[in-house]
């Protein structure tokens, strides 16, 4: 891809926080 | 579709399916939904967004589908 090693760190940290939130949301809405 | 409007439900599925590493720019979305208004487009994308379906990559105008690929 022609993603720099900077710009795919700061995509995996974001889907992990979107994960996280996912997750609290989820919990929140049961 | 799992209580999201069907405006929202166009834009993760949109997301969800593009297959570039940066994912969906919101002018590529506004393409694709020529019908939908960008202020629309934009709060789908902030509630999706705030839900965890979905994240920016390179930039705020970049999104992803947190769902399973």
């Amino acid at each position: 891809s022609g993603l720099t090693e900077e710009q795919k760190r700061r995509i995996e940290e974001n889907r992990q926080l979107a994960l996280a939130r996912r997750a609290e949301r989820l919990a929140a809405h049961r | 579709m799992n209580g999201l409007t069907a405006h929202q439900a166009q834009v993760l599925n949109l997301i969800k399916n593009c297959p570039v590493p940066e994912g969906m720019s919101l002018q590529e979305l506004k393409v694709q939904l020529h019908n939908v208004s960008m202020s629309t487009i934009k709060q789908a994308v902030e509630f999706l967004s705030s839900e965890g379906h979905i994240y920016s990559t390179v930039d705020d105008d970049h999104y992803k589908s947190t769902d399973a690929e």
